[in-house]
């Protein structure tokens, strides 16, 4: 899963 | 970033023109749900919200920014500028159904039981289904004028062109985002009927007409 607090896609 | 997000983006970036460029030209916003529209922009901004703390790289924010303003703006054009133009009365789905659930869904399904990733959980969510009054009226009205369909195909477009990418990025950075993909699905879903009308008919240079 991706990182806590960062989503780099829109 | 790889080839299928960037374009999924740039189709994006593209409806979004296209859209304009159909309010703009026609001067009038029939045949656009203004609830899709302002379910487009409590999506935009739940989830932009960290343009203010997380800093992703220049192409991310510049987006953000875009994608937030280009809604608020289309919402001042429908409401305001070309408000005769809109008609209520056939803009019928109801979207309280749409965000209740989507509340419910983020409060439950999320990375961090934290009011960002809440509000972020929940605009994916809530984008999954956030065409559906647009879809509901052009099935109401059975049929759209070219241009509409146009911009609706972008925006499937961009929805399919996100699959691709997740599968990518799988493969080369190990990384899955079970909520954005599960609901990626559901949304890119949405739009299959849409598409075979799209592809059938208007591709092929026919009015899209639903059948009676």
């Amino acid at each position: 899963t991706p990182r806590e607090g960062h989503h780099d896609e829109l | 970033m790889n080839l299928f997000r960037l374009f999924g983006d740039l189709s994006h970036l593209a409806s979004i023109l296209i859209l304009l460029h159909k309010i703009q030209t026609t001067r009038s916003c029939r045949g656009i749900s203004f609830k899709t529209q302002a379910l487009y922009v409590t999506v935009f901004v739940a989830r932009y919200l960290d343009l203010f703390y997380d800093w992703v790289s220049l192409y991310n924010f510049s987006m953000k920014v875009f994608f937030i303003s280009s809604s608020i703006y289309i919402l001042y054009l429908m409401k305001v500028r070309f408000r005769p133009t809109h008609d209520p009365s056939i803009d019928t789905f109801r979207a309280e159904y749409l965000v209740g659930p989507c509340v419910v869904l983020a409060l439950i399904f999320n990375y961090k039981f934290t009011f960002p990733e809440v509000l972020w959980s929940f605009s994916i969510f809530l984008e999954s289904v956030a065409i559906l009054p647009q879809l509901f009226m052009l099935q109401r009205t059975g049929e759209a004028e070219t241009i509409t369909t146009h911009y609706l195909a972008a925006l499937g477009a961009y929805r399919a062109l996100y699959i691709p990418n997740w599968i990518y990025r799988y493969f080369s950075e190990g990384v899955v985002d079970p909520i954005a993909v599960i609901a990626g699905l559901v949304q890119t879903a949405l739009y299959v009927d849409f598409f075979y009308v799209y592809f059938t008919k208007v591709l092929q240079g026919q009015k899209f007409e639903l059948p009676a």
